[in-house]
């Protein structure tokens, strides 16, 4: 099973039409290898994208150079899939 | 068994399990298999049915994004309050009555499977590409319905690819064959998660419907009815107007293909948590999407057309 150990999950906040170019340009760098779970649009909607630890300097230093605003919505994704995988073994344990 | 946890995640196996233990507790109630993913495991619908041939139908569908698993979790959820529900309140009882209900709970079990072996975070299908390193078709932009537009990449290895050629993938072609088979669908309802809209054509092109007033009426009605119980906002709208444009995606394909009442479901995320949503989160993700799904079945069922 492969691990997200060190991925963090960004919400972006763009301000306008040319901050939206920006995280197309940002998608459109496959050596990233960035997942976005919702993709650049508009400027009225966020853009969350999953990052692998390799690219999350890079990827929050690119946005910081741009004033481009974001939060982080996941700290380490494999907290998060830790801790689903034993709520799901919890059930299972308990239906047994 | 009965005592099928429905606030949990399941494996596929175990889903599968739950959908034959409904089929055998409910008479009206059959698991029906339209044909086989790529990887060859059956495609199962729960047809719910008290009668009468060919009746109207409305067609429920989740999981067509595999890791969004709150999807296939909220469907099963679903189909135990339908089963449950009938002969005991009103409004269902009166659907079913009147028409018959589809729901495919695990619409791309490939991928499914495989956010459960190999990598929780894949979309796709499992389908291999010739000629490319990468695997899988983003099976919401495979449908016939401005295939390869805007919003749709060609490239193999995106998560939003669109497959060498409409229909495609084979979970793609099973739904499709199988609705124009049968003749008499009048709703398109597709479970997807996340971010809280309630959407409906059109994702390919950026203009309204010609029943738009309808639909954006009833997709308000229905957010509402969603709100009423938790208070989680749902945004309604076209798929161009609230999210971007997409092309490819099954409810523009419904909608042209003269299925009225087509609307996708983008369930909750409390804001935290995108697809990742706790399992604390699905029954009443699962019992708030039934209001808003009761509330367009309705209408449905009030409207024949």
């Amino acid at each position: 099973l492969e691990t997200f150990v060190g991925h963090q999950v960004l919400r972006i906040k763009t301000k306008n039409e040319e901050e939206v170019k920006q995280l197309q340009l940002l998608e459109s760098l496959d050596h990233l290898e960035l997942d976005f779970w919702i993709n650049p649009s508009a400027p009225a909607l966020p853009v969350d994208v999953r990052i692998p630890a390799a690219s999350v300097q890079s990827v929050k230093a690119f946005l910081e150079s741009q004033g481009i605003e974001y939060s982080i919505l996941i700290e380490d994704l494999q907290d998060v899939l830790d801790k689903e995988k034993e709520e799901m073994a919890e059930s299972a344990q308990r239906q047994r | 068994s009965s005592s099928f946890d429905f606030g949990a995640y399941h494996t596929l196996d175990d889903i599968n399990k739950e959908l034959d233990h409904l089929a055998s507790e409910y008479s009206f109630v059959e698991k029906i298999q339209i044909g086989q993913s790529y990887e060859e495991r059956p495609l199962y619908v729960l047809k719910f049915s008290t009668g009468g041939s060919n009746r109207p139908a409305i067609w429920l569908d989740a999981g067509i994004h595999s890791r969004e698993w709150v999807t296939q979790a909220s469907a099963l959820w679903i189909a135990n309050k339908i089963a449950s529900d009938y002969g005991t309140d009103a409004s269902v009882t009166s659907l079913l009555d009147k028409m018959d209900l589809f729901l495919l709970p695990v619409a791309n079990p490939d991928g499914f499977v495989y956010t459960h072996t190999s990598n929780r975070m894949w979309r796709k299908t499992r389908s291999k590409i010739p000629g490319s390193v990468c695997v899988g078709v983003d099976p919401n932009r495979n449908w016939d319905a401005g295939f390869g537009g805007p919003g749709a990449s060609d490239k193999p290895c995106s998560d939003s690819y669109h497959g060498p050629s409409a229909n495609s993938e084979v979970e793609v072609k099973s739904v499709v064959d199988f609705i124009k088979s049968h003749g008499n669908f009048k709703a398109f309802l597709t479970l997807h998660s996340y971010s809280q809209l309630l959407m409906y054509p059109y994702g390919y092109k950026c203009t309204r419907p010609d029943d738009y007033a309808e639909l954006e009426s009833l997709g308000r009605a229905a957010a509402s009815s969603i709100r009423s119980l938790y208070g989680t906002s749902f945004q309604v709208g076209t798929i161009c107007n609230t999210i971007y444009q997409a092309s490819g995606g099954s409810i523009d394909w419904s909608y042209d293909n003269g299925i009225k009442y087509s609307f996708a479901f983008e369930l909750r995320d409390t804001g935290r948590y995108g697809f990742l949503l706790p399992a604390t989160q699905i029954v009443p993700a699962a019992q708030e999407t039934w209001l808003g799904l009761k509330k367009i079945m309705e209408h449905v069922r009030n409207k024949l057309y």
